[in-house]
């Protein structure tokens, strides 16, 4: 499976929509503080399922709908969708004919998050069932947040074992 | 269920050890179970040794060095079981000169098996890059793509 | 005592608010009480604005904007009650060149009232310095002093 | 009040004495990842009568003595003189005819730790009531360690409260 594409619109610090087509190999995604780019990794956690608001950096999981600048006004939706490709070896389950997948999450404020694989709306454990056999879930060691890269190293033996089943 | 854990900790430890070996040349880096017994419940504590110095705890490691040992335990974990992408923001943050140069270097070989996707302020990790993303508010407060010329 | 934690407070406050808008021209930061009739054991909340932007929870900035808040902070207190000397740990770890340069020309400004030790792998702050330390492991494992050429 | 020297000797990575002189303005520690700059920064702490193991980052109090290396064995002592000169202000107290002041802190591996002021043997309080007039106390704003500048941002306001007294 590949990221091929991600779609932003209303997400935290992206009111216009932004198309980002991605490629094989690295990706860098460069800019001054606060122009973003944590908030393109936000979209990707929250894209594939996210719940906690604080791993989204917010108070309240209204926080990933744009609030305003001082320019503009806030909108009432967010919403993300990501592309991915098959590479090699088939979708799990009930997707293994297609080509390209794609996955979206909606919310409005003070609304519940809406679901949608290929357009067709379904629930969240179908996104999760989705990501549980790539090994690209929310919490594993391939999204590292700013800041914690260390964390493996200073966690808790305990703590660090989850690390390890996560490649199980 | 335990020997599942127990193959998986064999396994990401054998790499650990192997890419250890390779970001710490002459160091040796490896992961221990807190509790043998109880595959199920046991912690995994970490043993490293940087080339030239003692083994020591891990809390007096230096800032450079813990990014460093965390990084080679995220790649020996990748080598075991890859996933299709990996996202890493800014990991390259309390690294100098040399130790970003290594990491450039890693990069493009876990780029092998997986797709990156890397937030960095680097230069020279911004040219390791097959393809760059620049984000900008022209806008202010809003945020939009920019195409990025490196020079 | 409740007189002497309002004084400083209000002059913290007043001084916050002066180094804010330094730091980041066209916008706001100010901190409050969260409990003005408990003056004994009320916290300290802080409010900002980054320029162009609503005001937001402090937990929304992105990793740069809190390095550069918590440092226009710190200068803030620094105004109002100068230490002789402050030691300062890669503070400017999370910031891009932009703000890297602020930060310089911030030090630099400190370093009239106190003497600044700072510990940093940025050339431009370096360059700021007056004088340089570097330290080197000639001797693997044992930190000894070094002289540096800038150049 | 002003920083005129530090002398290091068997303190962590620092085996071999080291004499850093300090000038006016601003001073720029550099080196390589592991060097031993954030030691520099320990030392500095614990001269000034830190008691705390882990601010110290080091699961005993013995983790600040020389520990070895490959090569090298380990040493018995540790010990730290920070010396500073008056800048103005007279020194509080009994100090006020100094114009230099030289505090020392020593340990042997498995002992308490000693405390000089002026090369005479004192008490721990000593040395904090000494500082304590000068707002270069240890646990204030005039000393931040790596990766904790954004502490004051983060903390809870209760927490924050702390940082405002120590200005008092
Ligand atoms: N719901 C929202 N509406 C509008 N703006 C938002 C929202 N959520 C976050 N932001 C803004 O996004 C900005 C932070 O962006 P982000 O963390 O992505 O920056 P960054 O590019 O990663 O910067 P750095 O290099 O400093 O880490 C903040 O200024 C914040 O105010
Ligand atoms: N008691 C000790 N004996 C010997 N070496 C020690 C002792 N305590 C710490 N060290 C060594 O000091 C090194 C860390 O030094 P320090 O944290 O000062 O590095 P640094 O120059 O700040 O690096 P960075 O740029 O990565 O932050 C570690 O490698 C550690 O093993
Ligand atoms: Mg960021
Ligand atoms: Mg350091």
């Amino acid at each position: 499976m590949k990221l091929k594409r991600l779609e932003i619109s209303g997400f935290k610090s992206f009111r216009d929509k932004v198309v980002m087509d991605f490629s094989e190999g690295v990706t860098a995604v460069v800019g001054p503080n606060g122009c973003g780019k944590s908030n393109v990794v936000d979209a990707i956690r929250w894209v594939m399922g996210e719940q906690r608001v604080k791993a989204l950096r917010g108070k309240k999981m209204d926080d990933v709908v744009f609030n305003g600048s001082q320019d503009a006004a806030p909108v009432s939706m967010a919403e993300v969708t990501m592309t991915v490709a098959r590479d090699g070896q088939a979708f799990p389950g009930a997707y293994a004919e297609f080509t390209e997948i794609s996955l979206s999450r909606k919310v409005v404020r003070d609304g519940e998050s809406d679901y949608y694989i290929n357009k067709a709306p379904c629930r969240l454990l179908d996104v999760k069932e989705f990501f549980m056999g790539t090994g690209v879930g929310t919490r594993t060691y391939s999204l590292v947040e700013q800041g914690s890269v260390a964390t493996m190293v200073e966690a808790k033996p305990e703590d660090r074992r989850l690390f390890i089943e996560d490649a199980a | 269920s335990r020997a599942r854990f127990a193959e998986t900790f064999a396994a990401v430890n054998a790499c650990f050890k192997e890419v250890f070996a390779h970001v710490f040349p002459g160091g040796r880096g490896e992961l221990l179970l807190t509790d043998e017994n109880d595959l199920l419940e046991t912690g995994v504590d970490i043993d490293i040794q940087i080339p030239g110095k003692r083994a020591q705890n891990v809390s007096l490691l230096s800032g450079g060095e813990k990014s460093l040992a965390a990084i080679a335990l995220i790649f020996a974990i990748l080598m075991y079981r890859p996933t299709p992408f990996l996202v890493l923001d800014e990991v390259d943050a309390a690294l100098d000169d040399a130790n970003t140069n290594l990491f450039n270097r890693l990069i493009k070989d876990v780029a092998n098996k997986s797709q990156v996707i890397m937030i960095t302020h680097n230069k020279s990790t911004m040219e390791v890059a097959d393809s760059l993303f620049g984000v900008t508010m022209q806008k202010q407060g809003i945020s939009s793509l920019v195409s990025v010329n490196l020079n």
